[in-house]
């Protein structure tokens, strides 16, 4: 599903050019799980952003299910990024002027979900993860923990079929980080995708499979459960 | 040092009024290491913030090193904040169009610490937590982590005599974390007043006290090691 072929990203400072992703090749089959673990700043968000076609990498290739990205126009890239693929970022990137539950519902009008399923199903991801009573608060209305689980909403309520996860429950405590991990774990048995980025060994070991990145390169891979 | 009496905080939303803080009060003595822990929107950062000085209770007492803040004129407020006081916020807060270096400096600026001396503690404190290389980045260019640090080092190289750090190692993979939490103990035991969020359980039991909140009311409060 994922077919990431000698990925170089590099950015150029003044005179020198810093690699961050340093020839990285990866493949992701259609309903695996898998972690990505590594030191703070070893490149799992910038590899997060290929993958979720955020970001264009500086030369190698990546195919999305048997498509070359290079070749797709922005609009399909466009349409890719707001109804297939759900996104967790690592700080959020709620819409500052939009409710919690208009921050839900909006890749479900990108989909054309209709109005009034689009409620209900933003309202019961919301629910699920405890924010019934806040959903009429903006995200500076909201604490940290509050503010993430709106967005483990937003990317959930759509049931993607490749959901991308950036340190998804860095802000909450345990019991709500296990509360989201099983939501994952189902969506994941529904046959859909996950990559998600982790500095937590338990969600890591939750994976199917275990990705180590250090220095823009891939140094280890584990699967830990089958496909 | 920080005796907080009776402290209600509310915010309005149209008809209804919503209580975070439901009569909360703490003493907290200088030289102590206090971690708050608690579920997830039940008033850390608010409580954090009203001992910052950023927010104003709506009812309740708050006498800071003997003087009631409800007296202080926002000159003191401001000088307080900018000087005697080191931050580590939930969410950075670094100013975006500043480098990492010049996001350090800033605290040390408002306390008049003349510019060679600044720069070297400035560059000391990024070095101490595996910054060297980054300080001519701003915010942007950084990694989550690395934004972490950046506020972390902003907040130490202040040297404050109190210290509010909150939820300061989220997003740092534990052995970060655990050199970060080595460096806070480290000035508490300069004598140095320490209150820290955090969902780590390990980063609690290193603290002095621990205090538990939940629902904008203090539950527990427990002495693990003697001032
Ligand atoms: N401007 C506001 N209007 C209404 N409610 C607010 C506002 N700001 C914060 N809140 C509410 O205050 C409550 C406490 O928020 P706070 O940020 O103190 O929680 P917290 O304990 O730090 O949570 P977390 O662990 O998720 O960071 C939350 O339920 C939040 O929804
Ligand atoms: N615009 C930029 N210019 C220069 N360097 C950059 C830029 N953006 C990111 N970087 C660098 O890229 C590297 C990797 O960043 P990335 O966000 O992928 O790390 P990460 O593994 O997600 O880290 P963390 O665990 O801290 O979130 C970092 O060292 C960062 O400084
Ligand atoms: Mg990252
Ligand atoms: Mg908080």
């Amino acid at each position: 599903m994922i077919e990431l072929k000698n990925i170089v990203k590099s950015y150029r400072r003044g005179s020198e050019e810093l690699q961050i992703l340093k020839n990285v090749s990866l493949s992701v089959e259609q309903g695996d799980f898998v972690a990505i673990i590594g030191p703070s700043g070893s490149g799992k968000s910038t590899l997060m952003n290929t993958i979720g076609l955020l970001d264009v990498p500086t030369s190698g290739s990546y195919v999305l299910e048997g498509v070359a990205t290079e070749k797709m126009s922005d609009n399909r890239l466009a349409e890719l990024r707001n109804t297939k693929i759900g996104f967790i970022f690592q700080q959020f990137n709620l819409l500052p002027k939009l409710n919690a539950i208009e921050n839900v519902e909006l890749p479900l009008v990108y989909s054309g979900v209709p109005r009034k399923e689009r409620r209900e199903r933003a309202l019961r991801m919301l629910g699920l993860l405890g924010m019934e009573g806040r959903g009429h608060h903006k995200p500076s209305e909201l604490s940290g923990g509050q503010q993430q689980r709106v967005a483990i909403a937003r990317a959930l309520a759509m049931q993607p079929s490749l959901l991308l996860a950036d340190e998804p429950t860095g802000a909450l405590d345990s019991r709500t980080g296990a509360e989201v991990l099983e939501l994952m774990i189902q969506l994941n048995e529904q046959g859909n995708t996950i990559v998600l980025i982790t500095h937590d060994a338990h969600i890591a070991e939750s994976a199917r499979r275990v990705v180590s990145i250090r220095d823009g390169q891939i140094v280890d891979d584990k699967r830990l459960a089958p496909l």
